[in-house]
């Protein structure tokens, strides 16, 4: 069955979009089909794979407003069995323009739902807010991702994230979970890294990856080059965390 | 004349609660009265200074709703010279509370006006998103001040936010401008923190500080003492940089 994962926190600057394109990268790279869907609208998941969307081709926008369907706004990557439904800054302007439609919170999992099966993995990349966007993609989900910078206002934000979940599970989607929580951007040099860590576990256990992101700069100059990192330098810490990532991620859905 | 001044960009993790609470502090330390407005749901602002709301008094969300004034909501800091109208998460509420309500883009400058005289900076923290929170700021300010992380990411979405601000000077602010921008988390070891400077130095020129904010973890940790940066380690690269860029902006204000 297609895995539907939203990778989200409203926190800013976690390391959501990076995940999503090399978590992304690294499941194709083991033959699994995936389809990445960038409902930020800074589009910076589109960009990390240097896709320019050309004039008048559907986006994320159109297809939560219906003016497309999903199939019709998906475009392949230069990664097999990696597409991506890309987006434009454009986006920015549904949640106003959903704001009193009905069903306003379903429209991406409705749209989503002729495509399962097409894929091993969805993963839906979003904007740092728990706004309308971040709920469609809750609601389309099975499951969320959360990656946690080690740093304290990170840490801080993440109660109000897990009462969201619990509310979106309640009200819309009762399948919706945790799948799980990866420490990012985990530098070994300082303290507050290991503070923050140590306190994660203590609160979520097994649900926190035995996979941490390290601090890489790699990763950071990637997108410059419009490339995932492991297409950028496959041999450096970052994507080694990226594709341990994905392995750890194989074995606990297949525990499942 | 008061400055009123919004801190705003919409890339998240750029360091727009560090640039408030850092900046606002090291005006207050040459006495200049000085108010910080939390205007972000996270309230990363309100703890980055230890301060907890206590249940039932006002904050920045009552006073966007006209539930409470601003004077009623402004609170003292450990720090002389500097208050806070502090938050919590129940302001994330107000973009859908306000979405029809006459004036809604002007709320917080209304409640504001009453406070003019009695402070030389007021600086507005912003969420990582441009919608009615951000507007509202952008509304109430004279100037932005955008702190810009030296990623790629970063970088990428700043077109999209002097649009925004040349839309909002149109529509509603007249007297809107960018007073400048900073560059932060700038590490001297690597060779992305060095091209994204010279990009924004070519296409901004004397709009961007001289002054830099470099990455150093002293700033990092702070916040999970409950002080700014300035008060936990005043030696440290990090707060010299921000004591450093008070100085340049009141001398670059005194030059108007
Ligand atoms: N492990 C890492 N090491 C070094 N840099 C990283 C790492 N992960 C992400 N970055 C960089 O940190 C910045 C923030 O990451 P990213 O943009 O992925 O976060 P985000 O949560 O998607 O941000 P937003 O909230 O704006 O959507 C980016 O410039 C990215 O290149
Ligand atoms: N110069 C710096 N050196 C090291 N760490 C920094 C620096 N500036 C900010 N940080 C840390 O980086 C993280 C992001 O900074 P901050 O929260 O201020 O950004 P923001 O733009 O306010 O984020 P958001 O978009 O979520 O509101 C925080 O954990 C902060 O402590
Ligand atoms: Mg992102
Ligand atoms: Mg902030």
């Amino acid at each position: 069955p297609t895995r539907v994962m939203a990778i989200a926190n409203q926190k800013g600057g976690v390391g959501k979009t990076t995940t999503t394109v090399n978590l992304g990268t690294a499941l194709a790279a083991v033959h699994r089909r995936v389809l990445l869907i960038d409902l930020d609208p800074q589009a910076n998941g589109t960009t990390g794979f240097g896709i320019q969307v050309e004039p008048g081709r559907p986006t994320s926008y159109e297809v939560l407003l219906g003016e497309a369907s999903a199939a019709q706004a998906v475009v392949p990557t230069a990664i097999p069995n990696l597409s991506i439904m890309p987006t434009t800054v454009n986006l920015a302007g549904a949640e106003t323009e959903l704001v009193d439609q009905p069903l306003r919170e379903y429209r991406l999992r409705n749209a989503v739902q002729p495509l399962l099966g097409e894929y091993d993995y969805i993963l839906i990349d979003c904007p740092p807010a728990l706004g309308l966007l971040t709920i469609n993609a809750l609601v389309a989900a099975d499951k969320v991702l959360v990656p946690l910078q080690c740093e304290y206002y990170a840490l801080e934000g993440i109660s109000h994230l897990i009462r969201t979940i619990e509310r979106i599970k309640n009200n819309f989607n009762e399948r919706l979970d945790i799948q799980g929580i990866v420490l990012t951007m985990y530098d070994r040099r300082n303290n507050l890294s290991e503070m923050v860590a140590d306190e994660v576990y203590r609160h979520f256990g097994a649900k926190v990856y035995d996979t941490v992101i390290p601090r890489n700069v790699r990763i950071s100059e990637a997108p410059s080059h419009g490339k995932p990192v492991l297409l950028y330098d496959v041999n450096c810490a970052g994507s080694q965390a990226y594709i341990h990532l994905a392995s750890e991620m194989l074995r606990r859905d297949s525990e499942l």
